[in-house]
């Protein structure tokens, strides 16, 4: 499904560069249940950005369903990412002005589904995610972990063959993380691929594979985290 | 130090209201290490909101430090909040456009120490949340692990009697959050307040005492939590 390859990042801060990413090399196979975990400060979220086409490496190769997604044009890399991808964001990103319904419907908005369609996935998602009650709630009406539980719910409505969450327990009681869990595991277990990245090993625990970050460096670990 | 006695919290929602808090009563001493432990939901945020004069309760009594908070006028309020309690929001609020020193050294500007002092007690502070090498930083350019670190440097940076940390390790890996539960106790064994929101059992381990809050009751556990 993809593959980095030699993939480093730097920022410039003022004067200097400060690299975050060293010579990352993953690949991740179709249907694939992968966590990467690792420290704060470690690279995930950059790791993801990129993964996610939402940023560019400074050197390296990304190869995302057999296309070099250097060559790909602005208007190519938002398709993939409207249809492809589904991003559960460390912040959740959940826009402050539309209500519950309306953030997860989003995503819908240009699939060219009929509203009667979208309202039923998007009440579907809700109620798989326990915030059925809480549709006309806007944001700042939520709790964190509601928020959070919004965010996931989004990235799942279009039922994106990917999915990139990215901590995306953090804000959750254990009960509640575990049933967000259930819910990954059965969008992997219907053919998508999940890619998790998170600090914490119980969430790291489900997967199947997981792989290490440590300073921007990754290191395979061969099986299953045990948490 | 506070007490609250049947303190309810109800939102408007349209026509209705919704009911969050349900005749709270707690008492917390000078000097105690407590932790406040609930789901997702359960109304952590909204408590914290009224203990921290950020909102008002629908009806009940909060007494602080001797004086009943529903008698205070604003500035009286605002005085309370700058002096006295440090703050760890659930989502940082940290200043977009300041960097990490300035978001640090916000709580010092007006509080009348020299610019020499204030910088003492900024980079002082950031060595402890072990983020000297981040000052220049502006949030956007920071983790989400690190974004929270700042959030605690400057809760603590007035050095205030009373510190409410709402879910103040939900960003942080395992290593990093006990160095932050580390920072929280010695505060507490120099005789500050401390008051944790969370959700995490390992977090709720740490206080001598815990509080349980389930849909917006308060339930007291007798002792520490076993994590
Ligand atoms: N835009 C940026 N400019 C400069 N440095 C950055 C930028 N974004 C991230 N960094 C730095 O790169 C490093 C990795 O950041 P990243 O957000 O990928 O970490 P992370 O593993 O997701 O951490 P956390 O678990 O705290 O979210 C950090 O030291 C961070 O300060
Ligand atoms: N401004 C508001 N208007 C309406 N309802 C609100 C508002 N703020 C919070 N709520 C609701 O009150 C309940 C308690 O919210 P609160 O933020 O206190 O929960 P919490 O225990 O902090 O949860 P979490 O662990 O997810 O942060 C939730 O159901 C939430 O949707
Ligand atoms: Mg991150
Ligand atoms: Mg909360």
């Amino acid at each position: 499904l993809l593959s980095l390859a030699n993939i480093c990042k730097s920022y410039a801060m003022g004067e200097e560069e400060y690299e975050v990413l060293h010579d990352v090399n993953l690949t991740i196979e179709r249907g694939e249940l992968i966590s990467i975990f690792g420290p704060s400060g470690s690279g995930k979220t950059t790791l993801m950005n990129i993964i996610g086409c939402l940023d560019v490496p400074t050197s390296g190769e990304y190869v995302l369903d057999g296309t070099l997604v250097a060559d790909l044009e602005p208007r190519q890399l938002a398709r993939i990412r409207n249809k492809k991808i589904g991003f559960v964001f460390q912040n959740f990103q959940l826009l402050p002005r539309l209500n519950t319904f309306s953030n997860v419907e989003l995503p819908l908005i240009y699939s060219g589904l009929k509203a009667a369609e979208r309202r039923q996935r998007v009440l579907g998602m809700l109620e798989l995610v326990g915030l059925s009650h809480k549709a006309e709630s806007f944001p700042n009406q939520l709790s964190g972990g509601q928020q959070q539980r919004v965010a996931i719910a989004r990235s799942m409505v279009t039922e994106p063959s990917i999915i990139l969450a990215d901590e995306p327990t953090g804000a959750l009681d254990q009960k509640t993380g575990q049933q967000i869990m259930d819910l990954f595991r059965q969008f992997n277990q219907a053919g998508r691929t999940i890619i998790m990245i998170t600090h914490d090993p119980i969430v790291a625990a489900i997967a199947k594979r997981t792989v290490r970050i440590l300073d921007g460096r990754l290191s395979e670990e061969g099986g299953a985290i045990n948490a």
